[in-house]
């Protein structure tokens, strides 16, 4: 009750999404073809540990909740993860998406939701082609459930875990078409 | 126009994820 969001909501959050997945295709070439910072390495496929850490930091990744680190003013990307810049994620193949998306699924069917997770997850969501493959299919129905799941446990009425949650949920079931999942008003 | 400017963005779906998520608020 006072979690679920309006249809109106859901509706405006498909057509946003929508936008957002027509200028990645439109663009991708142009992404791929720009030089990545030396730092970003990306991991290879089957390297789940690395790909964790990648996308989601050492801090987050090693359990560790230190805010702040005063020797270092600047960004460190290896602590806090990469984010998914259009210049990462348009390298990536579908099978390259399907597999991280796995592995981010996977973390979080144990651990806690972090933004880091929930941008990751999005922008994964944002690369996925349609029609999905079967495995795909089942992997972002697993990850709308597991979102229902954490949701329903929520106490504290935290709106942005809500609305991250909410967001996710929305996508897999009325972008994606798996409407039994949807959050019907 | 905006469509454009969003294209040169290398942190569109950062931005695009940050603003749906901010757009709910709880009843």
């Amino acid at each position: 009750e006072g979690y679920s969001p309006t249809l109106k909501w859901q509706q405006q959050q498909v057509a946003d999404f929508s936008a957002v997945r027509q200028s990645l295709s439109k663009h991708r070439n142009y992404w791929q073809s720009q030089n990545l910072d030396s730092n970003v390495i990306m991991p290879q496929s089957e390297d789940e540990e690395g790909w964790k850490k990648f996308c989601l930091g050492e801090r987050v990744y090693s359990g560790i909740d230190e805010q702040s680190d005063n020797e270092n003013l600047g960004i460190n990307y290896i602590k806090v993860g990469f984010p998914p810049l259009l210049s990462i994620v348009s390298r990536m193949s579908q099978a390259t998406v399907t597999t991280v998306l796995e592995y981010l699924i996977s973390w979080f069917g144990e651990k806690k939701f972090t933004p880091e997770l929930g941008r990751w997850l999005y922008a994964l969501l944002a690369c996925l082609e349609k029609p999905l493959l079967p495995e795909a299919h089942s992997l972002i129905r697993q990850l709308a459930r597991r979102c229902s799941e954490v949701r329903v446990l929520e106490e504290n009425k935290n709106e942005e875990l809500i609305s991250a949650l909410n967001l996710i949920i929305c996508l897999v079931s009325r972008y994606f078409d798996q409407r039994d999942l949807a959050d019907e008003p | 126009q905006n469509e454009d400017s969003d294209a040169w963005d290398d942190s569109v779906l950062i931005k695009a994820y940050d603003k749906a998520v901010a757009s709910f608020k709880t009843a």
